[in-house]
């Protein structure tokens, strides 16, 4: 799986 | 958006009004821990950082401005309006043992070494946490008004409604937010006491009230 990148979640 | 994290955050939205009716309805910010809601403001400034120069959606952008104007708003009621309500002798969790662990875990997880991705794990770290002062206060008077519990469970359920998204998110988009997981399943663990209490008793039509 790929890291996060930006943050979409509240 | 999926739906978990739809309901989640429609929790967290619904927590934060009956927090406001609470207050509201009985003129008293008796049972809410002062400490607990100016983490809460800390931890939205500090994670909204990117507000300034990160546009994600529309419904992303109003939910932060809501949790951040709320969460000061909140203060403000607490601080300045209702300020002889609340009892400060009652309110007496050591934040620092919550901001310093917070502030050195952030420095060593975060996934870029800059002044706003640094401020975003520790609003995560610092948000797993950020409810003990509140738990620790419930613990010492040993009952809470029902609206208040309702607050803490609509609270609890959001952070477990994220638990499910993310397991949906590794799935159907191959994502994982490692540092968001180990704290949010922190920060869920902590409410399993008060779920286990409120499920008994509160939905049970009971007060709320710990054993002796």
């Amino acid at each position: 799986p790929v890291e996060m990148k930006r943050h979409d979640e509240l | 958006m999926n739906l978990f994290r739809l309901f989640g955050d429609l929790s967290h939205l619904a927590s934060i009004i009956i927090l406001l009716q609470k207050i509201r309805s009985t003129r008293s910010c008796r049972g809410i821990s002062f400490k607990t809601q100016a983490l809460y403001a800390t931890v939205f400034i500090t994670r909204y950082l990117d507000l300034f120069y990160d546009w994600v959606s529309l419904y992303n952008f109003t939910m932060k401005v809501f949790f951040i104007a709320s969460s000061c708003y909140i203060l403000y009621l607490m601080r300045y309006k209702y300020r002889p309500t609340h009892d400060p002798s009652i309110d007496t969790f050591r934040v620092e043992y919550l901001l310093g662990p917070s502030a050195v875990l952030a420095l060593l997880f975060h996934y870029r070494f800059t002044v706003p991705e640094v401020f975003w794990s520790f609003s995560i770290f610092l948000e797993a946490v950020a409810i003990l002062p509140q738990l620790f206060m419930l613990q010492r008077t040993g009952e809470a008004e029902t609206i208040t519990t309702h607050y803490l469970a609509a609270l609890g359920a959001y952070r477990a409604l994220y638990i499910p998204n993310w397991i949906y998110r590794y799935f159907t988009e191959d994502m994982v937010d490692p540092i968001a997981v180990t704290a949010g399943i922190v920060q869920t663990a902590l409410y399993l006491d008060f779920f286990y209490v409120y499920f008994t008793k509160v939905l049970q039509g009971q007060k709320f009230e710990l054993p002796a």
